[in-house]
């Protein structure tokens, strides 16, 4: 009740018309601006004492200790610094709201996952870099991580955020890729003659690089006019259908 | 190919027309819906857009805004229209004065009062895009300490301006006020809306009041009122509204555009009892400001309550993060 009292208190202050059009001295304005934030510092104490009771009501997991971050400045020290983070979210609202989550995080991949355990689209994207004279946060965000959040009326929502291992996935599958080819042409050698002779060539190659997965086939074939062209096969079946 | 032979303006103007009419009997055999002859003059006044290779576009379901090749913003596209958009920065320069009487007076914290009756300009460019499946980006650069991102989110049916300003430079000992202005072809002959205080929301015509016949000696402050929440203008068709997430001046100085001011920083004070002038002086370098303004477009007259929207900008969820290094994804 006490730090509730200090937001209403911090409140009532802010209500003087100097504090509302800003005609205050300076030094009054940044003393309304320590009173302010103190006051809804302490105060998330009890969103985060909330938050624990109704999302862990038996105590049966570990507590959760909920931060309030510094969205507008693209800032919060526990994304920033965390492999995986829980982000709890309160719509004040008396009806649906869907609402653009961006929380500040390294570079990275991540995993956004809803409250019913499905992941959803997410969206990585850079924080602008500093311009020029403008003197910049301090943060170790260099990106922020973007989702819709659809929340109900007066609703509490949990997202569970993951950071991927930096893209081993994507590593392995293209080396997967580039071993298979050259197995592959290794075989073919002594019958036919690949040259990779122009950019375009190898932009094709890249192409199907990016396709590739792991465990895929390929075939290669000479075309109507006697070029020679090579597709990625996906699925066992397509080598029936294919046009040799 | 009947046009390419015509010599005189005339003969272009006769053969139009004829077409015209021709087109018209077609369309009447076809059946096709068209109620009157209003409603297809409307149509070949509708400007028609050619995509081209230089041109951009950043985009969602509901809208599209098309850039051009130096990445500035020229068009808005709706399903059904296009409007001439643009997105420019300017600041206005403070009135220096020995507050004796009014037309001495400083510009201050209390009182708006330019020296002109244009806004400086400000160079800036875009220096990226961004698009994904969430959200597209926009970044605008200016040269004046100023930088701003534009957002368009995925189902949303507005686009933000992110804007990022100051430290104000006072090397000049100029004192100056950064405004934003959101340019469209819209006709408003001179009226605007603005929710006085968050009381009301009231017609604004330039240059008048509704009680007395008005002579503005301050032409530019003389038409400034308080946005709180948000600030509209609308023709026959469309209405453009800007929601602010804080109390700012705003007007519509000129046919189809809003201005809104986002940061000033004033050397002299107005003598209205402050005291001192709105000059960051504490940190040395002057304050830097970060805000948002949402730009909305509805069907003019449509019955749509912007304050649902307002609402949803003042009171967004409340977000608190918390590290689960104890605590497995199954768990969680």
């Amino acid at each position: 009740e006490f730090v509730l009292d200090e937001l209403r208190s911090a409140l009532g202050v802010m209500q003087h018309h100097d504090a509302v059009t800003g005609t205050e001295k300076e030094h009054v304005a940044h003393d309304y601006e320590r009173i302010l934030d103190s006051a809804i510092r302490d105060a998330s104490l009890i969103a985060n004492q909330a938050f624990n009771k109704i999302l862990n009501p038996n105590e049966s997991l570990p507590t959760l200790s909920y931060k309030r971050c510094r969205f507008n400045e693209s800032s919060c020290p526990v994304s920033e610094n965390s492999e995986q983070f829980v982000v709890t979210m309160y719509n004040p609202l008396g009806w649906d709201v869907k609402q653009p989550i961006r929380v500040p995080v390294t570079e990275g991949t991540y995993s956004v996952f809803a409250p019913n355990g499905d992941e959803i689209t997410s969206q990585l994207i850079k924080i602008p870099d500093p311009v020029k004279n403008i003197p910049t946060r301090k943060s170790k965000a260099t990106h922020e991580i973007v989702f819709m959040a659809y929340l109900h009326p007066l609703g509490i929502k949990s997202f569970f955020i993951r950071k991927n291992k930096k893209d081993k996935r994507e590593t392995k599958r293209t080396k997967d890729f580039y071993l298979n080819v050259n197995d592959y042409f290794k075989n073919l050698k002594d019958n036919i003659d690949i040259v990779i002779k122009s950019e375009e060539n190898l932009k094709s190659y890249n192409d199907m690089a990016n396709n590739y997965q792991s465990g895929d086939n390929f075939a290669s074939f000479n075309t109507n006019d006697g070029k020679y062209d090579e597709k990625i096969i996906k699925n066992p079946q397509e080598l029936e259908t294919i046009d040799w | 190919n009947v046009l390419k032979d015509k010599d005189s303006s005339k003969e272009y103007f006769d053969e139009i027309e004829k077409l015209r009419v021709g087109v018209e009997r077609v369309l009447e055999k076809s059946g096709y819906p068209f109620a009157n002859e209003e409603e297809l003059r409307m149509l070949s006044d509708e400007p028609r857009i050619v995509e081209r290779e230089d041109e951009s576009f950043i985009e969602n379901e509901h809208f599209k805004l098309r850039l051009d090749s130096s990445g500035q913003i020229t068009h808005l596209i709706l399903p059904d229209r296009t409007l001439n958009m643009r997105i420019q920065f300017y600041y206005w320069t403070g009135c220096i004065g020995n507050n004796t009487k009014p037309s001495e007076r400083s510009s201050g914290a209390y009182i708006f009062r330019p020296e002109t009756t244009q806004p400086k300009s400000m160079s800036f460019k875009t220096t990226a895009k961004h698009q994904g499946p969430v959200v597209q980006e926009l970044w605008i650069e200016g040269d004046k300490n100023l930088a701003a991102s534009v957002r368009i989110y995925h189902e949303k049916q507005f686009f933000e301006v992110d804007y990022v300003v100051g430290p104000i430079d006072i090397t000049d000992n100029t004192g100056k006020e950064y405004i934003v202005r959101y340019e469209s072809d819209l006709v408003n002959n001179g009226i605007f809306y603005t929710d006085s205080n968050g009381r009301q929301t009231l017609k604004r015509r330039l240059n008048e009041r509704p009680q007395w016949n008005l002579t503005l000696e301050e032409p530019i402050a003389g038409n400034y009122y308080p946005v709180t929440n948000e600030i509209f203008i609308e023709d026959k068709d469309t209405k453009m509204t800007i929601l602010t997430d804080r109390s700012q001046g705003g007007t519509s100085l000129e046919e189809g555009q809003i201005e809104l001011m986002l940061h000033r920083r004033l050397l002299h004070d107005d003598a209205f009892g402050v005291g001192e002038a709105l000059n960051e002086t504490a940190n040395g370098v002057g304050l830097v400001v970060r805000g948002k303004q949402r730009v909305l477009f509805r069907n003019a007259g449509e019955n749509y309550n912007t304050t649902k929207e307002i609402l949803a900008m003042h009171l967004e969820p409340i977000v608190l993060v918390a590290d689960a290094k104890g605590l497995t994804y199954d768990e969680w």
